[in-house]
């Protein structure tokens, strides 16, 4: 599970048997109590009832494998919309796809769907209102920026090979094989820094990251063999500062993240100030957050270019095996770089079955999406996804987004 | 301690929650997935709102709403535009 906090927006990503919707009212409240966002159901933000109006609210699911394993509000969709328009005034849900296969809910509320809230609660109301009005648009200046569009790609049945890298047992295997070529590489380097060392002994120093090891640190390495130096060598710490020291799960993430391809989503070649958090559960299951600064080029310093961010989420077990990836893409390119991501995405957990939903802002200048050229070329791109066949693609014309839905099959 | 760099996100790890950590009932992958969004983007936050908005809420706030939710705070990565908080049911 995963949550990103921006200034403007909150994204909340929970699975298993959470109960998401749960916090959604403490949420509003913070944004009022914490972040001094304005509210308009309460006469103070010190009643616990006060919650911040959002601007907009999406809420969405696939079909859940397990639903009755679900506890409320979650036991079904319908309970899930029933306590979204409690809380909100003017929400539409969806379902998307097929009925008697995978489809995708979505409960989302728009700005212009709503009255502008009373300024002041009125005098007979109940010290607050149960029902949170969103926030009009006329407070704000700008409308949303024709920069980042959403994507995320559901997967289902992965291919077992494939799934097998998020198992704990073969990431151990993985790290250590990985350390113990560090460790030769270690005696190498060391050998060839001291030169003919035959009968003498070197010992590298552990606490410390072996590039930075210096010639006079080094005492002698022991006449181990190579089984020897494979036990007797402790892994390597990353450079971290003291405070974030890291934990087996996230050392074994951070194995399996570059192992996968994942890392490679967003190559540091390309973004040199990426960084991802990724966590290998027990006995298996993975989890990955990645914030990708944009890069600062000289000629563009001053050219917005948007932090990505992708959440990746991995249950192996073949009989519900599942993965999802999230991310924001850059608003305006050609669609090269989200077919590009999808391919690469899908290219790592090889999926029987996945869909790809992708949310984008219309443009503020008023274009439909048939006139600019990214619809276009990005609708071409996406139709042909290498091994798989496209079965559904649905379209929601909202007010200021576009929703498109596509389905693919295993070809 | 600081990033290495500043443009370089700064990660922070939960050693209490990591430790004992066993996710062998975690099952159901299909995530829920909720989006709130207070303004259309970062540079037109409402008048009155703090300079960093949401980001200004600080990480132990978070923990109340969380474990509503049943998940726990594993790691955070915080960066200019935006933090990242990794959870564990």
């Amino acid at each position: 599970s995963s949550m990103f906090v921006f200034p403007h927006k909150l994204i909340l990503k929970t699975c298993g048997t959470t109960t998401l919707l749960l916090g959604l009212r403490r949420l509003l409240h913070i944004a009022a109590e914490h972040a001094g966002f304005p509210f308009y159901n309460a006469k103070s933000v010190d009643d616990i009832h006060a919650a911040a109006s959002p601007y907009r609210v999406f809420y969405s699911r696939k079909n859940f494998l397990f639903p009755d394993k679900q506890p409320g509000p979650h036991r079904s969709w319908k309970e899930e919309v029933k306590y979204l328009d409690d809380t909100f005034e003017g929400g539409s849900a969806y379902m998307v796809g097929k009925m008697n296969g995978d489809h995708w809910y979505l409960y989302i509320t728009s700005p212009d769907t709503t009255v502008t809230p009373p300024r002041t609660p009125d005098e007979n109301l109940q010290t607050h209102s149960s029902k949170i009005l969103t926030n009009t648009t006329s407070l704000f200046k700008g409308g949303l920026k024709n920069n980042d569009e959403t994507l995320e790609i559901l997967m289902t049945d992965l291919d077992p090979e494939n799934a097998k890298q998020f198992y704990l047992e073969h990431a151990s295997a993985v790290a250590s094989n990985r350390l113990y070529s560090q460790a030769q590489e270690a005696r190498k380097m060391a050998m060839g820094n001291l030169g003919d060392l035959s009968g003498s002994t070197i010992t590298i120093k552990t606490n410390s990251t072996v590039e930075s090891v210096a010639d006079d640190t080094l005492d002698v390495f022991d006449n181990c063999s190579d089984s020897d130096l494979h036990s007797s060598y402790t892994p390597v710490s990353e450079q971290v500062d003291i405070e974030c020291m890291t934990t087996e799960g996230h050392a074994l993430g951070t194995v399996v993240s570059d192992a996968c391809g994942l890392s490679e989503v967003y190559p540091t070649s390309k973004y040199p100030d990426a960084r991802i958090d990724a966590y290998l559960f027990s006995p298996c299951g993975f989890s990955a957050n990645g914030i990708i600064p944009a890069p600062q080029k000289q000629d563009d310093a001053d050219a917005e270019k948007p932090t990505h961010y992708f959440t990746v989420h991995v249950t192996p077990e073949p009989i519900c095996s599942f993965a999802s990836f999230e991310t924001n893409v850059p608003g305006g390119q050609n669609g090269r770089e989200t077919s590009e991501i999808v391919e690469h995405v899908v290219g790592i957990f090889k999926p029987g079955r996945f869909s790809v939903t992708l949310f984008e802002a219309k443009a503020t200048y008023g274009y439909d999406d048939d006139e600019i050229p990214t619809g276009l070329a990005r609708k071409k791109r996406l139709e042909k996804i290498e091994g798989y066949r496209r079965v559904d693609r649905i379209v929601h014309d909202f007010d200021d987004y576009e929703l498109i839905f596509r389905f693919y099959e295993r070809e | 301690t600081f990033s290495p760099s500043e443009g370089t996100p700064h990660l922070t790890i939960n050693h209490n929650v990591a430790a004992d950590l066993d996710s062998s009932n975690a099952f159901e992958g299909p995530e829920k997935l909720l989006e709130v969004w207070f303004a259309p983007n970062p540079d037109c936050l409402p008048p009155g709102v703090k300079p960093n908005g949401l980001k200004a809420v600080s990480s132990d706030t978070w923990v109340g709403v969380l474990d509503m939710v049943n998940c726990k705070i594993l790691s955070v990565l915080e960066a200019e535009h935006m933090d990242a908080y990794l959870l564990s049911e």
